[in-house]
């Protein structure tokens, strides 16, 4: 088995959610919030066979499509600096993050 | 060492983290909710010596007890279609869920 | 690639997200609670390159500092047999944990 960990953005978690439970793949959320925009977003874990991690992936690729936004720099925390005048920043938002971890063992009581 | 991680229900949650913490196994817990049955859980993180692992999962097995119930099949999200009529759907309640993790290292800083 | 799964106080949170994604570590954070002192604290996750943990281990170093604080007995849920009259207990606070996870994958959608 693996642990699937998925960090996706707010509006994609619960048609996630349904589509993984519909398939499935049970899951577990919780709430978040990303380090570069602090915005909310969600990490929702899912333990799964081996066999069945492409699928899943195959699952998050369908529902979250990253897309570009530009956001006015002054509300980055981390860029402040100067930042008066400059640019909007593009960013990515609406994608998803998957990581696959190994499972030493699963126990359902 | 291992990291634990426990999915178990909203009513366990504090005298399981009690047990824990009175046999010296620390832990950190996180508000979480299912993906079925749409209700609040836990998730509890304990990252203990590869020795203890039994332990700690028989504790979770001496506070966890699963039980059936059955629910309006109206108030599950994903089986909504025609079940105005339908049976309600005996489900599990009030188990809990172990994943056993393989730590690369660990600083306690 | 590793998983860095970091336990810090509430206070250095956001310093420390601050700090991380400064150095181009992306991070997301959780907010958690801690079993012993039944304290809330955070929980932050930061997916690296194998090359890079030391160096997040270094901020999270450089930001998190532990020291001792006396908390009288009576706060803490699992010492409270007969511990009326007892002395304060002495223990850690502000401290970090940070357990490092090998990945299996990782996907960015
Ligand atoms: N230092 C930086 N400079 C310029 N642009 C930056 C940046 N850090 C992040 N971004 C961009 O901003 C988007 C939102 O990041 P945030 O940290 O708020 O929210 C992130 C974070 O919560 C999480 N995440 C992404 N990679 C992660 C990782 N390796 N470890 C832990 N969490 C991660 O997934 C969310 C979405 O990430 P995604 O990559 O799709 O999209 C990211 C990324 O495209
Ligand atoms: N597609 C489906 N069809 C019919 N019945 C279904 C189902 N998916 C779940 N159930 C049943 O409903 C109970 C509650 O699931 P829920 O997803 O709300 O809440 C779950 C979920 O939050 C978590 N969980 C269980 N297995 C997991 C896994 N492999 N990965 C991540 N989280 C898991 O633990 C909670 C309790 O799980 P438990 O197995 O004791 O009990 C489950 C299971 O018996
Ligand atoms: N049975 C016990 N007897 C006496 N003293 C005890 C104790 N359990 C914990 N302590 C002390 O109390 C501090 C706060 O623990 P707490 O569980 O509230 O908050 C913890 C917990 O949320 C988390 N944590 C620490 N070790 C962990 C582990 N192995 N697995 C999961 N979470 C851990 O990090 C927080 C800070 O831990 P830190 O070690 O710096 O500091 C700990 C520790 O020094």
């Amino acid at each position: 088995s693996k642990l699937c960990m998925m960090v996706v953005s707010d509006t994609d978690a619960d048609s996630l959610m349904g589509a993984l439970v519909e398939r499935g793949f049970p899951a577990t959320k919780v709430g978040s919030t990303g380090g570069f925009l602090r915005r909310g977003n969600v990490t929702i874990f899912s333990g799964v066979t081996d066999a069945r991690v492409d699928e899943l992936v195959g699952v998050v690729t369908e529902i979250c499509h990253a897309r570009k936004e530009f956001v006015p720099v002054q509300t980055l925390p981390f860029l402040g600096d100067g930042s008066f005048n400059a640019e909007p920043v593009e960013v990515r938002v609406g994608g998803a993050i998957v990581f696959v971890l190994g499972i030493d063992s699963f126990h359902r009581i």
